[in-house]
């Protein structure tokens, strides 16, 4: 564990605190799109099967089940919460995202480490990350104001990522074997759709409210 | 080595 990753982590986790905040307090999920965070849920659903299987310490066993069970809650909320689906953005959020789940999921059946079932899901997992934000991204350039702790969610997701890649060449340079192609490029491909999200997150603040 | 030592990160 090196600064970056654990300060990566913590990024990750006060994104999921907002969001939560913001649907648990204000009862809105206006901004935020329901089919990102479906593909989280499952993105953490396949990648932390080996919860079962494999033990790394407390605080992975820990931070995977919050993972787990704040993306579950959110989508819960958004979809049967009441007051909370009441403020989806449900015509705007129309991106086809089971169209992204098919091609994660053959890509993770030709390119992955081992050819195993929890490998394979494992691998799936990652290249379903890279990705699930473009649904979330097609939904901000729609809705054009986003509320501040929505531009927060997505600052700190990306604050996540890009700690992440520190974490990665820090790892690279400090510990013997330490590379991991399938992971550095998918993390690398989600770091850019990113700094898409960063560019329309920083013109909301120069620009006033709206997005052009 | 150990198959899933390396899946350290969340």
């Amino acid at each position: 564990m090196n600064i970056f990753r654990l300060a990566g982590d913590m990024t990750h986790l006060a994104s999921v605190l907002v969001l939560l905040l913001k649907i648990h307090t204000i009862k809105s999920c206006a901004g935020v799109s329901l089919r990102t965070q479906e593909l989280y849920a499952i993105v953490f659903a396949t990648r932390y099967l080996d919860i079962f299987t494999s033990f790394v310490s407390v605080y992975n066993t820990f931070m995977k089940l919050v993972f787990l069970g704040s993306s579950f809650s959110i989508v819960w909320y958004m979809r049967y919460h009441k007051a909370v689906h009441r403020t989806y953005d449900r015509e705007q959020d129309t991106f086809r995202h089971w169209f992204l789940v098919l091609p994660c999921l053959v890509l993770a059946l030709l390119i992955h480490e081992k050819f195993t079932f929890l490998e394979v899901l494992w691998t799936f997992s990652l290249y379903l990350e890279a990705v699930a934000i473009l649904p979330q991204l097609v939904l901000l350039q729609r809705t054009r104001n986003i509320d501040n702790l929505t531009g927060q969610y997505i600052f700190l997701l990306g604050g996540y990522r890009g700690l992440y890649i520190l974490n990665w060449i820090y790892r690279y340079f400090t510990e013997p074997h330490f590379v991991h192609w399938i992971t550095w490029i998918a993390g690398l491909v989600q770091t850019l759709l990113y700094a898409d999200f960063f560019y329309y997150y920083f013109l909301r603040f120069i620009g006033g409210r709206g997005v052009e | 080595h150990d198959e899933y030592h390396e899946h350290d990160e969340l």
